[in-house]
């Protein structure tokens, strides 16, 4: 389970201060399937970032399985987010000088799994989000969709419990997208993973138990 | 008008070879609001920047105007581009160390406008959509939906003839889509801009009077 409680996020920008969130508190019990939505600007990205332990509050509390990882050291956040979270950010930020499979294995071979385990692994997962005749490209050597669809596989790597996902169709044409609704459903549903997705796009978020909406930093429903 | 003569486009990876365009043919009359869609990978960025002569072929023919631009040197394709193309790129490519103003003022002070016109102008188009918040801020200080926004203003800056856009709304929220859609829609149909779109979003497309398919490097409508 992750808990926010009255998570509010300050930017300070010269004498201007940014509220990006506005004391935000909610539960995300594991094995939900959540779908943030809301306006470009509305705190969404900034949100998913503190759920998964990649940035702090300004103020407010987040609990992982009952502790407060604002408690924890850098060390210990990072071994959690490695060993629990998937993340899948919305600028890919794939390390561009890496092909497409060694990208998918750094995950992997960071939690101590042997290269040749790695890659067989790394293997099926890019198969799975239909790159199959893409391993040996480097990002500059991909197409947008393709770049977001090793960002997707990398996510899964390590077989997270949680996988937090910002935009992940957002150059997906409907096909390519629908085949990565249902690896995410497959996960949820017959891997019993918690699933976090911040999406413009209703084909994902309808399949969400719960559906938050955010305005202003705000949850406006 | 841009006429495509048997376009083909091959990367030489190691002994592979990737054939991303395949003898395309072409013509987009000024004018025009076109609209290309296709599986990720069928070539759709490829194509959009041998149109917008970011690009050449590997073989084949593009003429701008009647004049076959495979012929120009590179300082007259860039001058082309300055004067008569804005492009909306699917990776934004903002300048991170330039404010959002300072990013939508360099093609304006590239073409020699005064650093007060350009100011007073990039204001306008920031305003227009939606980011009059937001000037100061760089790429770093944004929410994605506001990079690629403000490359969206970027592209408008000199007022160009072309306005080649690959996937402009990706990131968008549906509220904030309409008004790009809108804003393009009145550069088309007032302006008499020709309006080159790469798009996933149908809402887009539905705008578009000549609508292409690609799949696997050939139009496939
Ligand atoms: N430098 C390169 N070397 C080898 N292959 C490349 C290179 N650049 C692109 N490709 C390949 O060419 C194909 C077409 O790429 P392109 O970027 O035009 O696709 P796209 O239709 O825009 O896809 P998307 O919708 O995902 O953005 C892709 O399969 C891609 O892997
Ligand atoms: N480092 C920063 N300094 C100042 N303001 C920031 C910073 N980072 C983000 N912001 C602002 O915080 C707000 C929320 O950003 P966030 O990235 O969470 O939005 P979002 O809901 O993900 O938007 P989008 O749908 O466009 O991706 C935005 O208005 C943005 O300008
Ligand atoms: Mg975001
Ligand atoms: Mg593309």
């Amino acid at each position: 389970d992750i808990e926010l409680i009255n998570v509010t996020k300050v930017y300070q920008l010269g004498k201007r201060e940014v509220k990006a969130l506005r004391s935000i508190s909610s539960t995300i019990r594991s094995g939900n399937f959540m779908s943030i939505m809301g306006p470009s600007g509305s705190g969404k990205t900034t949100l998913l970032n503190i759920i998964g332990a990649l940035d702090s509050p300004t103020s407010g509390y987040v609990r992982v399985g009952g502790k407060d990882i604002s408690d924890l050291s850098d060390r210990s956040r990072s071994k959690l987010r490695l060993s629990s979270f998937g993340f899948i950010f919305q600028g890919f930020y794939l390390l561009q000088n890496l092909t497409a499979m060694e990208n998918v294995m750094v995950p992997m071979r960071e939690a101590g799994i042997s290269r040749w385990d790695a890659m067989k692994r790394g293997k099926e997962l890019l198969y799975d989000v239909g790159l199959r005749n893409r391993f040996g490209h480097l990002p500059s050597q991909l197409s947008g969709g393709e770049q977001q669809r090793v960002s997707i596989a990398r996510s899964m790597a390590n077989d997270p419990s949680v996988i937090l996902a910002d935009e992940p169709t957002g150059e997906l044409d409907s096909e390519s997208s629908q085949n990565i609704i249902n690896i995410m459903r497959g996960l949820n549903r017959n891997g019993g993973k918690t699933i976090i997705v911040v999406t413009h796009d209703n084909e994902i978020a309808k399949r969400a138990s719960i559906r938050l909406r955010l305005k202003d930093g705000r949850i406006s429903n």
